[in-house]
């Protein structure tokens, strides 16, 4: 579906579009979810980390458990998107988690440039030349 | 701005560059427009150039709107959540989901669909990938991975061009906006009589 531009969208489309879901909308009422516990549909969390790189590919079928995978996966999300790194379902994690998005995965190969496969400011810092001017 | 495992690039004898759209879309040239400002977006600050031919298999990026599961392992999930994809060089497959609601013009913000997406600001998205560039944790950059829906973001941020640049070096006649040879006017805070600061 292309639309020239906003007006061309037909009213059936709006007035349908109320009542669709987006494909992540079910990540919603993960808010409040804490390591330890278990919650339904919490695996489907756990395959949009592995299909995004930030959990490597599991010999077995992903578990409803908010276990350590999943806090590690959170971590490195929040610090990928400029988030509070809490390891927690928060709100504005969530938010962001439910944002339409490109394919691509943000860690190919266990690797990224992104913010968490930086050196942290205290690495920089450590092997940082300082210069002073006269 | 990051690039693939790698970093590979187009060749140094593969800088101009066709493209072409999936002959079953059956795209109006209003659509392939489109995609020709956002390859523009590229070429501006790259010695690369893009150009649109009709042989599908001919062509070094090849794009195309598919629904579903399409073959290459990543299936599309409907409307919203991911929006497209692209492969990293040389294989230049460019996907978009067909299942979208695509606007190409207007002022998308003011859109009632919550889920309309602005073509061009994901087309300019993919074709960085296309050309080497990974995602970005840079929120204002074209590479950052998230876009929400009404949103219209097609200008390339300096991440963006600092990343294509490291890739392909500049375009000789693009000037950086904040080039040292670039005079730059300073004007007090209280002169407002035209709208701001100017290089």
């Amino acid at each position: 579906r292309i639309f020239p531009n906003i007006s061309s969208i037909p009213p059936w489309l709006i007035q349908k579009n109320d009542t669709v879901l987006g494909a992540w909308d079910a990540f919603k009422g993960f808010g409040g979810c804490r390591f330890g516990e278990r919650t339904q549909g919490l695996s489907k969390l756990k395959s949009y980390f592995n299909h995004f790189g930030y959990i490597p590919n599991s010999p077995y079928n992903f578990t409803d458990d908010f276990d350590d995978d999943l806090e590690s996966a959170l971590r490195t999300y929040q610090k990928n998107f400029n988030l509070n790194v809490t390891g927690t379902l928060d709100e504005p994690t969530i938010q962001s988690l439910i944002r339409p998005r490109c394919g691509n995965a943000d860690i190919v190969n266990g690797t990224t440039t992104m913010n968490s496969g930086k050196p942290t400011t205290t690495a920089l810092n450590s092997t940082r030349f300082h210069t002073v001017g006269h | 701005f990051s690039f693939f495992p790698g970093m590979p690039v187009w060749p140094v004898g593969r800088r101009d560059l066709t493209y072409a759209f999936v002959p079953e879309n059956e795209l109006s040239d209003e659509v392939k427009a489109v995609f020709g400002r956002a390859f523009a977006r590229w070429s501006q600050v790259t010695p690369l150039t893009f150009t649109q031919i009709e042989s599908f298999l001919a062509a070094d990026l090849k794009i195309g709107f598919f629904v579903g599961d399409h073959g290459d392992g990543e299936p599309f999930d409907g409307i919203l959540g991911t929006l497209a994809h692209a492969f990293s060089p040389t294989s230049g497959r460019f996907h978009l989901d067909g299942d979208e609601n695509w606007v190409i013009g207007g002022d998308i913000s003011t859109s009632s669909v919550s889920s309309a997406v602005d073509l061009e600001s994901v087309a300019v998205h993919e074709i960085g990938h296309l050309l080497g560039l990974g995602h970005s944790s840079v929120e204002d950059s074209i590479m950052f991975p998230t876009i929400p829906s009404r949103t219209r973001k097609v200008e390339l941020a300096t991440d963006d061009v600092q990343g294509i640049q490291q890739l392909y070096g500049s375009n000789p006649s693009y000037t950086t906006p904040s080039s040292p040879s670039t005079p730059t006017v300073h004007q007090s805070d209280s002169d407002t009589s035209d709208g701001g600061d100017r290089g």
